[in-house]
């Protein structure tokens, strides 16, 4: 099974069309691993990305450098599977 | 039986294939099941259909296309348990299911569905190995004849929104087209997929509006109006490369541009905190908004034919 432990998911939040295209272009990294969950389209909307591991301190200093803000949407990734997992079997095993 | 199945928690393809078949049991004079095609990996593709009669035109809605959306695909469990406890209830379902047909696709990507269920919560595509490359799938939201391979989509395999090979190329896609072709008279078409909260309309793959933009957008205006009416979710909605960004493929551009008017995709929920691990406890919320929305539009489609 694909292991999600240390992956983070980031909300960035853009403010010009700069750092849009600074963003674009990190998408087009796909060696980097990176899961846009939403894209970097505009400075309406937020962008999420599922950042591996092994990626996140390199990323989290691109986005520094590049004066981008971005909060923790997910801080562990796994920890919420695995709780999506427990909760699920949880349930089945209750009277409907 | 279906009344005793956990609407308020994810299911795995088998138990929602169980669902399926129960329904179909216990209202076989409203319900039964249509197997347009099987996925690369051999799982049928099912459709529910609910029909009173013969002939009549059709309202289509299909779920879950990306995999990963599990609230999309248990919405729509809850929504097809909706229609057989509505119908003879609610006047106005009724009134559309005494004209049209209902044409539900509850796990439009079952390979990718299972897949998440198995090995990667997180996948998005089809399960189809891409020749020469060690990256699997498609993204079946590029896949469709509508600009297809213009911007807005990946010619890279590995990328999440890789368009594939060529238009239908995937038989998740091809299964559809194959099935509104032949149907001939849908006149709704909604693919629904989370998260993001949007509801949007053609088109995608180009900036030129739609002949029937005014009459869409308005539509769409008053089915997130309804939809926040139950627990104030707020949506957005217009043009897809309006509203999101531009994307060539894309379901509804295709069925737009085949002559079905009201072709609409959404985007359910997200409550910025939890992504596609949307917590259980909000399916019942989700399916209970969305579907309000969903009878404005089939509403709107049964009051205007065309």
């Amino acid at each position: 099974r694909e292991n999600f432990v240390g992956h983070q998911v980031l909300r960035i939040q853009p403010t010009n069309e700069e750092q849009i295209s600074v963003l674009r272009s990190l998408a087009e990294k796909h060696d980097l691993g990176l899961d846009f969950w939403t894209e970097p389209v505009s400075v309406t909307k937020p962008v999420d990305v599922r950042i591996p591991f092994k990626v996140l301190q390199p990323i989290k200093i691109f986005l520094l450098e590049n004066d981008i803000q971005y909060s923790i949407m997910i801080q562990d990734l796994q920890d919420l599977l695995d709780e999506e997992e427990r909760v699920m079997k949880t349930r089945s095993a209750q009277p409907r | 039986n279906t009344d005793g199945y956990d609407y308020a928690n994810y299911h795995t393809l088998n138990e929602i294939n169980s669902f399926i078949d129960m329904l179909v049991a216990e209202n076989p004079n409203l319900v039964s099941k249509i197997v347009i095609g099987q996925s690369y990996e051999g799982r049928p593709l099912n459709v529910l259909k609910f029909s009173t009669g013969a002939n009549r035109p059709g309202i289509w809605i299909d779920t879950g296309i990306h995999s990963r959306e599990w609230v999309t695909q248990a919405s729509g469990t809850w929504f097809a348990k909706k229609i057989v406890t509505d119908y003879g209830r609610d006047p106005a379902l009724t009134a559309i299911l005494n004209k049209m047909d209902i044409f539900l696709e509850i796990v439009t990507n079952p390979d990718g569905y299972a897949y998440t269920h198995t090995s990667n919560r997180m996948w998005r595509k089809t399960r189809k190995p891409n020749s020469g490359y060690s990256c699997v799938g498609v993204d079946p939201n590029r896949n469709w004849d509508a600009g297809f391979g213009g911007a807005g989509a990946s010619g890279y395999p590995c990328s999440e929104t890789y368009r594939g090979p060529y238009a239908n190329s995937e038989s998740e896609v091809k299964s559809i087209v194959d099935f509104v072709k032949s149907h001939g008279n849908l006149k709704a078409f909604v693919s629904i997929h989370s998260y993001s909260q949007m509801l949007l309309y053609p088109y995608g793959y180009t900036s030129t509006p739609c002949k029937d933009q005014s009459e869409l957008h308005a539509l769409a205006k008053k089915a997130i109006t309804d939809l926040a009416s139950l627990y104030g979710t707020q949506y957005t909605y217009g043009s897809i490369i309006n509203t999101i960004y531009q994307a060539s493929g894309g379901t509804i551009d295709w069925t737009y541009n085949q002559g079905i008017k009201y072709s609409y995709t959404f985007e359910l929920r997200d409550t910025g905190r939890y992504g596609f691990a949307l917590p259980a406890n909000q399916i019942i919320p989700t399916a209970q908004e969305t579907w309000l929305a969903l009878m404005a539009i089939m509403q709107h489609t049964y009051n205007n034919p065309y």
